[in-house]
């Protein structure tokens, strides 16, 4: 199965619409393997994007360098889904 | 699970243990609930809808679909406590006695079992469909741009690559078409309400064009009263209004097409969470998610038994 060790998700603020263009011209670099949970719509609307670990630390310096603020809203996904499958597997297990 | 009243509703399911317990709920009411396949998927999964129904022929109806974006698992499993409620409910809650006593409910949990299936095998992100596109390597058509309602208007990809994609033709995911064919088929539903999660919203026509919707003044309205009804359990704060104007533009989505088809109640929900843990909620937040979901539910409901039209 997929595997989400490091993959992060960060939340994007962007402040004006151009930077919600830069952002989604950051979904169009396919070999980032960007895949967008709230896509980016319009200025002060979240957006949330899960970033494989390969690609963190391009995406990072690119939003750091056109002063697009993002929190990290989800520190590593694959610990939150094997927290999943542990309550599934212990329920079943019961 | 040996009955619906042992069965975990506080964890997520596989799409074997959400198809059993179907059985058991029909088993064990039979004079109110039965099980209606629609088709197959694309995989060849059976399509199954729940029918609950105190009798009469093609009554007035009401459609409720859950999980047709597979990885928001939180929408299956509330799909599975709205069914157990519905259960419970008749007869004990007036408001829910008076709908059933006039109306039907149609309730599809799984809407989308090759990728649910998927999520669960292969990949817990996965969003779409799991059909093949011809020429392309990529896999799957998002089944919420599928539909025939601005179908290939801005607001869906035509890159099969994309999570977006709005396949070759409208209705050409066997998941969207055998929906589109019940709803014809059937010809009497008043309300459609397709559940998406996650940024905790209330949304109706349209998704394609910033035109309002006829009835928009009161589609507003009535979506104030159901998010007022949901958010007086947990306090869960949700926005409301057209697709268009509180997200993004989004062709061939679901509710624009039931609303074209006549069906004046046609809402969108996106369940908790605002983003926190996304598609990710964990499972103690299944039951509060349902509880306060079904609250907006019966209020759409309540007045759709109550504006005939």
């Amino acid at each position: 199965t997929e595997d989400f060790v490091g993959h992060q998700v960060l939340r994007v603020s962007a402040a004006n619409e151009a930077q919600v263009q830069m952002v989604k011209e950051l979904e169009d670099l396919e070999h980032l393997q960007l895949d967008f949970w709230r896509d980016p719509s319009r200025p002060g609307t979240p957006i949330d994007v899960r970033v494989p670990f390969s690609s963190l630390q391009a995406v990072k310096i690119f939003l750091e360098s056109h002063g697009i603020s993002y929190t990290i809203m989800i520190e590593d996904v694959q610990s939150l889904l094997d927290k999943e499958k542990r309550q599934m597997s212990s329920f079943q297990a019961r | 699970a040996q009955s619906t009243d042992t069965f975990n509703y506080a964890t997520y399911h596989t799409l074997e243990e959400i198809y059993n317990f179907m059985d058991l709920l029909v088993a064990e009411n039979p004079q109110l609930a039965s099980k209606i396949q629609i088709g197959n998927s694309y995989e060849g999964r059976p399509i199954y809808i729940l029918k609950f129904s105190t009798g009469g022929d093609n009554r007035p109806a009401i459609w409720i679909d859950t999980g047709i974006h597979s990885r928001e698992w939180v929408t299956q499993a509330s799909g599975v406590w709205f069914a157990k409620k519905i259960t419970q409910d008749y007869g004990q809650d007036p408001t829910l006695t008076a709908i059933l006593d006039s109306m039907d409910i149609f309730l599809e949990i799984v809407t989308n079992p090759d990728g649910f299936a998927f999520t669960h095998s292969s990949n817990r992100m996965w969003r779409k469909t799991r059909s093949k596109t011809a020429g392309s390597i990529c896999v799957g058509v998002d089944p919420n741009r599928n539909w025939d309602a601005g179908f290939g208007k801005p607001g869906a990809s035509s890159n099969p690559c994309s999570d977006t994609y709005r396949g070759k033709f409208a209705n050409s995911e066997v998941e969207v078409r055998s929906i589109v064919d019940f709803v014809k088929t059937h010809g009497n539903i008043k309300a459609f309400i397709s559940i998406h999660s996650y940024s905790q919203l209330l949304l109706y026509p349209y998704g394609y064009t910033s035109q309002p919707a006829p009835d928009e003044e009161e589609l507003d309205q009535l979506s104030k009263s159901a998010v007022t009804a949901l958010a007086s359990l947990y306090g869960t704060k949700f926005k409301y209004g057209s697709i268009i104007k509180a997200i993004y533009q989004a062709s061939g989505s679901t509710v624009d097409w039931t609303y074209s088809q006549g069906i004046k109640y046609s809402f969108t929900f996106e369940l908790r969470d605002t983003g926190r843990y996304g598609f990710l909620l964990p499972a103690s937040q299944i039951i509060p998610t349902a509880q306060e979901t079904w609250l907006a539910l019966l209020t759409i409901m309540e007045h759709t038994l109550n504006h005939p039209y």
